[in-house]
């Protein structure tokens, strides 16, 4: 999981 | 956040909504695959195990909410207050395979061996094959209601704007991660026959009807 990455979307 | 994104979510906002509109106006799910809707809630509850560990932002966290509980409110009310108006034996689609298929895939191809990171790829890879129940009802019945059919628009254009989205954002930041990447590719060619049939009838003012 990186920091702004896609875990950090929809 | 760039504009592909953005776009993208509030598609998949406006599919959802489309979606509780259908079902209040008509007062049936007539069309609409149970097994599809079942497999979106287990997408979203799998995906945002990170809800209460992980803050992005007040917008992340409150579409997150919305989508777990508007696709838990959907295949409730399937359950009960629709439970007359659809027809399961049109949803026939074997989902163990869908469920299975993913599970494996998500145990090959991950970037962590953790639990929130095997959830997390499990939902990106059932996702992308979560809409073959409705397609493969669809098939059978060789129509569809023109409101579904703008449901299923949107939730198809969602997946497909964030795979432009991914494009982007390596064309603009150097960021790239190829299993969202590679799920959202595998829906969008799992829509390129429904995609053709919006494009070239309902949008056009014609039923929603295979060829």
């Amino acid at each position: 999981a990186v920091k702004g990455g896609a875990h950090d979307e929809l | 956040m760039n504009v592909f994104r953005l776009v993208a979510d509030l598609m998949h906002l406006a599919s959802i909504l489309i979606l509780l509109l259908k079902i209040r106006k008509t007062r049936s799910a007539a069309g609409i695959s149970f097994k599809s809707q079942l497999l979106y809630l287990i997408v979203f509850v799998t995906r945002y195990l990170d809800l209460f560990t992980h803050w992005v932002s007040l917008y992340n966290t409150a579409m997150k909410v919305f989508f777990i509980a508007s696709s838990g409110y959907i295949v409730y009310q399937m359950q009960r207050r629709y439970r007359a108006t659809w027809d399961p034996a049109l949803d026939t689609f074997r989902i163990e395979f869908l469920l299975g298929g993913a599970a494996v895939m998500s145990l090959i191809f991950h970037t962590k061996f953790t639990f929130l990171e095997l959830f997390w790829t499990y939902s990106i890879w059932l996702e992308a094959v979560a809409i073959l129940p409705q397609l493969f009802q669809m098939s059978r019945t060789g129509e569809a209601e023109t409101i579904t059919a703008h449901y299923l628009f949107a939730l198809g254009a969602y997946r497909g704007l964030y795979v432009v989205n991914w494009i982007y954002r390596y064309a603009t930041e150097g960021y790239w991660e190829w299993i969202p990447f590679l799920a959202g590719m595998v829906q969008t060619v799992l829509y390129a026959d429904f995609f053709y049939v919006y494009f070239s009838r309902v949008m056009r003012g014609k039923k929603f009807e295979l060829p």
